[in-house]
């Protein structure tokens, strides 16, 4: 473990504190993507199959079931929790995102580490993870002014995987023969697709103005 | 484990 890893572990675990605070502090879910709250379920429970074979350490269970278990819950109540599934953009959330999910998987099937159900399910849910957020900037391209807490969550969701970046540089410099093309290259798609949020974002923290990304 | 299939990673 390095300080980026646990610092890219840390901001994603805030950015799920801040979905979580926001859904149950305004009882709203307005301004979320239920498509990419999907998605991330399928990434996590896709990722983890490794859940109870391997253990690694006791930090990485529990992270695991944190992400399977609040993925699970903010889908929930999207669909089901009688106060918060009435606020949810069902007309602007409407990007298809099977072809995400299709996409992905092909892929895994053709670019994997080792041609196993857990290996080809782990690069799916690599690839899948890259794409994820898409319904999300889309929605909120859509739904113009953005709340304060959503704009955060998708700011620390997406400067998780840049920290990520940085601690594979940092383990390929410093561990012999340490390879991960296919997080990696994943990794720097997924960061790029932040691009411009993170653009509009320090914009609106610079003129200490409404965060609004144009349509 | 060798070094690429162990996701010691979340």
């Amino acid at each position: 473990m390095n300080i980026f890893r646990l610092a890219g572990d840390m901001t994603h675990l805030l950015s799920i504190l801040v979905l979580l605070l926001k859904i149950y502090a305004t009882k709203s879910c307005s301004g979320i993507s239920r498509k990419t709250q999907e998605l991330y379920a399928i990434v996590f429970m896709a990722r983890y199959l490794d859940l109870f074979t391997d253990f690694i350490s006791v930090y990485n269970t529990f992270m695991k079931l944190i992400f399977i278990a609040s993925s699970l819950a903010i889908v929930w109540c999207m669909r089901f929790h009688p106060v918060v599934r009435r606020s949810y953009d069902r007309e602007l959330d409407t990007f298809r995102y099977f072809f995400l999910v299709g996409a992905s998987f092909a892929l895994a099937l053709v670019w994997h580490d080792k041609f196993t159900l857990q290996e080809v399910f782990w690069a799916f849910s690599i690839y899948l993870e890259a794409v994820a957020i898409l319904p999300q900037l889309v929605l909120l391209q859509r739904s113009g002014n953005v709340d304060n807490l959503t704009g955060q969550y998708v700011f620390f969701l997406g400067a998780y995987r840049a920290f990520y970046i940085l601690n594979w540089i940092y383990r390929y410099m410093t561990e012999p023969r340490f390879t991960r093309w296919i997080a990696g290259i994943s990794g720097v798609v997924q960061t790029a697709l932040y691009a411009d949020f993170f653009y509009y974002y320090f914009i609106s923290w610079k003129n200490n103005s409404k965060l609004k990304l144009p349509a | 484990l060798n070094n690429i299939l162990y996701h010691d990673e979340l």
